[in-house]
C-alpha cells in the first residue's frame, strides 16, 4: 500500500501534465494478443490531424516490436521494455513522458504489458482506462478477471470479424461486461474490416473536446 | 529470492509426492482464453481409464467456472481462487494436494492463472511445463514473453481450426518458438476438430510410462 501511494503520486503528476497540455491520455489493458497494438495503429492512421499527433508509450517484457509497428504508421512511439515487470507503473510513464514533446500531440495511448491481472492495480494518470477483450477469448473472462474489468471506463470487444467463426455468444459477453462494469462505455469493432472504428474515433474526439 | 527459495522447497515436496504416486504432473501456462481448460476437458474425455483418473488443480482470480467445466466431463477438479494473486505458487498447490486422493489418479494437470508473465517464475513441482499459444494471439508472442517460453518443456499451438481464418503464419510462429525454446516438444492441435489430440494424448501416456 505504501508502494501504491508512491505510484499514485506519480499518477497524479502525470494526470496534471496531460491536462495542462490538453492531451487525452488512455491506458489500454488486455491479454496478450487481444489487438491493442493493432487498434492503436488503426486509430493513428485515421486520426484527423495525422498519425504524428498520436503519441504511444508501449510496455512489454521484451522487444521493440510494438513501438516499431506504431512508428511505421507515423505515430510517435516510445517502447518501455520492463525485463520482468508484469505491468507498467506511473513512475515508468512519468519518465517516458520526459522524452516526448507533449504539446505536439492530441492523443496519448499507453499500451500496457499484455496481462489481464497485474496492470489493473496501477493508476498511470490516464483520463480513460480501456480494457480490450477479443471474441476468441471466451465470454466469461470479465467474471474471471474482475479487477481489470471493474476498473474499466471503456470495454472494447475486438476482432468482431471472426465472431461468427468462433461461435461468439455476444449476449453472454455483454451481460458479463455489464455485470462487472455497469458504467463502462462498450465498443465492438474490427481492425480488419473497419467495423466500429469510426464510432470509436468519434468517441475519442468527443472525450478530447470535453477535457479541453 | 528468499521467497523463491521458499517456493522451491514446496515445489520439491510436490515433485516428490507426484513421483511417489506414479503421477504425471503438468503445469499449463498461457494467456487468458488460449484454451487451457478446453484442452484439459478434452484430454480427460479421451483418457484411457476414464476422466476420473485425471486430477486438475485450477487457479483463477475469481469464479469456480473452470473447475465446474472440468467436473462436468468427469475429471477430479479443485479450484483455487486467488483473489488477487496473478500466479499459482507451490505452497498453494501443496495445500490443494492434501484434498485429493493422488493414488486414484494417473495424470495431474495444474491449470495456472491466465497470465503469460508472472506464473513463469514459479516452479510448482510439475514434471512437464506446457505453454499454450493460440493461433489468434500473434506469431511474435514467444519473443515478447520470453520467461514463459524459455521455461517451456512443451509448447502447444491451440485453435488450429481457425488458423486460416486469421491468417496465421505458422512458419513464423514455429521459428519464434524454436528460437525461445529450442528443446521444447511442439504440438499443434484443435479441441474443436480433434486435430492433433491423439498425438498429444500418446505423448502424455509415453511420459507417464517413463516416470514409472
Ligand atoms: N481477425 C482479426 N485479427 C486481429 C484484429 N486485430 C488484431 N488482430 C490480430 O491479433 C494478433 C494480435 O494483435 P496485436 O495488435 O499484436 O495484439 P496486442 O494486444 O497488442 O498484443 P500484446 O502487445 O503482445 O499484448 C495479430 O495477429 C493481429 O493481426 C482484428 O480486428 N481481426
Ligand atoms: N475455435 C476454437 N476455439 C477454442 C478451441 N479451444 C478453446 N476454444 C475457445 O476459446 C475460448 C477460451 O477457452 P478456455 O478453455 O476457457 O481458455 P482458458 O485458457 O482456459 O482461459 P482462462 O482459464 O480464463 O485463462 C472458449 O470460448 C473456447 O470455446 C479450439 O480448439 N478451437
Ligand atoms: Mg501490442
Ligand atoms: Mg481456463
Ligand atoms: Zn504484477
Ligand atoms: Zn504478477
Amino acid at each position: 500500500t505504501r508502494l501504491l501511494a508512491k505510484n499514485d503520486q506519480f499518477a497524479q503528476q502525470n494526470r496534471d501534465r496531460f491536462q495542462a497540455c490538453g492531451l487525452l491520455a488512455l491506458n489500454f489493458l488486455s491479454s496478450p494478443g487481444s489487438g491493442k497494438t493493432a487498434l492503436i495503429e488503426q486509430t493513428a492512421k485515421v486520426w484527423g490531424g495525422g498519425a504524428e499527433r498520436v503519441g504511444v508509450i508501449v510496455g512489454d517484457l521484451a522487444t521493440e516490436n510494438d513501438a516499431q509497428r506504431l512508428r511505421s504508421v507515423g505515430a510517435i512511439a516510445l517502447q518501455i521494455t520492463t525485463g520482468s515487470a508484469c505491468h507498467l507503473e506511473a513512475d515508468m510513464v512519468a519518465h517516458a513522458l520526459s522524452h516526448l514533446d507533449l504539446d505536439s500531440l492530441d492523443l496519448m495511448v499507453i499500451e500496457n504489458v499484455g496481462n489481464l491481472v497485474c496492470p489493473a492495480a496501477y493508476d498511470l494518470g490516464e483520463a480513460r482506462r480501456a480494457v480490450l477483450l477479443s471474441v476468441t477469448e471466451g465470454e466469461d473472462k470479465p467474471l474471471k478477471y474482475p479487477t481489470a474489468f471493474q476498473s474499466a471506463d471503456v470495454v472494447i470487444l475486438t476482432k468482431m470479424d471472426i465472431a461468427q467463426a468462433v461461435g461468439f455468444d455476444r449476449t453472454s459477453a455483454i451481460d458479463n461486461i455489464r455485470h462487472m462494469a455497469p458504467r463502462a462505455t462498450v465498443f465492438e469493432l474490427s481492425v480488419r474490416t473497419g467495423e466500429g472504428i469510426d464510432t470509436w474515433v468519434q468517441y475519442l474526439q468527443a472525450q478530447r473536446q470535453s477535457i479541453n
